[in-house]
């Protein structure tokens, strides 16, 4: 599904380079559910960037469901990604001024769906994820950890086959945080591909396969299952 | 230092009310490191906000260092909140298109330090989180553990006798989460005051006492240390 190979991403700023992911080759199978670990600054949302088709590699070739995603324009690349991949950002990105249900139904808008089913699902995922009660309440009018929750289940609003998930569970106590850890195991067992930065252990744990990046480079040995 | 007497908190929306704080009690000594806990949307920074006079109670009253807060008009709180605390918000709240040195550097304005001055002390906090390497960087060219610590170092900066941090290493894989805590341990033995909301046992264990939310309660039986 997910196969990058010497994939390269530097940033320019002025004069000055700075290599986030040095010559990174990464093959994850559909249906796999991995786990990627590192300390902070070390590249994960980088790569996470790239494979969920928000970033282009510098250098390298990035091939998903075995299409070459260089060969792709911006406007067929934003297609692809709204209804194939569900993406959860480490900064949650939820739209101000605007309600968790309204933020949890926008990305049906471009799958074509009536006003009436969007609200209908949007209100499931925000349920599913313990917040029918604070379904009005803008990004603002939420706790930290809501917030993150209503990232989630905008996620996975869309029934994505790939869900990238960048510290899903980095503002929840405990006991919210096996919740949500449950329902990423639940759609695994339904057969979706998840891709889980975290540096929560019991998570990692959780994942079929670890990835460990330190200063961009993946570290050895991380292909066993 | 910080007593609040029946402190309620509620948010009006439209015709709704939301209770984030419902009569609550809490005393903190000075020189006390102690740990908020409590489920997602338990009223812990709505908390924590009241304390650092970023907010004000509903109804209750909030004295600090024996000064009731309401007596204070914007101007002595704003002032007596810059010089007296350090606070770390859950979000960061750092200022965009503003390099980490400027941002770091920003609470000491208001204490009528030089330039030359202001600067050395915000590269010295940077390089004691382990971001000599990054002080150029905006907020957008950070990673969101970078970015956590960044907002730690600005907190410091001032040398405040009451430091607030809402999940400090939420973001922080354990080796870097481990070596934020050693630097509020080093603050709180040289006398500083120290409050710590974390959902993270370890962090909560190096408190000497913690408090425990829930729907905006305090549980019982959180005084003996
Ligand atoms: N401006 C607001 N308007 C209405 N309700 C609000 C507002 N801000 C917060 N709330 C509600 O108040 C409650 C307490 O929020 P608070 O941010 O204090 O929670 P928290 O304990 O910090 O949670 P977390 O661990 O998720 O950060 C939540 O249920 C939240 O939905
Ligand atoms: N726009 C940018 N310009 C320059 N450097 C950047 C930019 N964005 C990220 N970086 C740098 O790239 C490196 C990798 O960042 P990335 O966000 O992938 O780290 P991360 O592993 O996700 O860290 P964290 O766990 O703290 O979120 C960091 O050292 C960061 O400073
Ligand atoms: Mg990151
Ligand atoms: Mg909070």
């Amino acid at each position: 599904l997910v196969h990058l190979q010497h994939v390269s991403r530097v940033y320019e700023m002025g004069r000055l380079q700075v290599v986030a992911l040095r010559d990174v080759d990464v093959a994850i199978q559909s249906g796999e559910f991995v786990a990627v670990l590192g300390p902070s600054g070390s590249g994960k949302s980088t790569l996470m960037h790239i494979v969920g088709c928000l970033d282009r590699p510098t250098s390298g070739q990035y091939t998903l469901a075995g299409t070459p995603v260089a060969a792709l324009d911006d406007d067929r690349l934003a297609a692809l990604r709204s209804r194939a991949i569900g993406f959860v950002f480490q900064s949650y990105n939820l739209l101000a001024r605007t309600n968790a249900l309204e933020n949890v139904a926008a990305p049906l808008l471009y799958q074509g769906v009536s006003r009436r089913e969007r609200y209908r699902r949007a209100r499931a995922a925000l349920e599913r994820l313990g917040l029918g009660d604070r379904v009005d309440h803008s990004p603002a009018e939420l706790s930290g950890g809501q917030q993150q929750r209503v990232a989630i289940a905008r996620a996975l609003v869309t029934d994505p086959a790939l869900i990238l998930a960048d510290e899903p569970t980095g503002n929840l106590a405990s006991d919210q945080g096996a919740e949500v850890l449950s329902l990423f195991r639940e759609l695994h067992s339904a057969g979706r591909t998840i891709v889980l930065i975290t540096h929560d252990q019991e998570v990692a744990a959780a994942a079929g396969r670890q990835i460990h990046i330190r200063d961009g480079s993946i570290a050895a040995g991380e292909i066993a299952a």
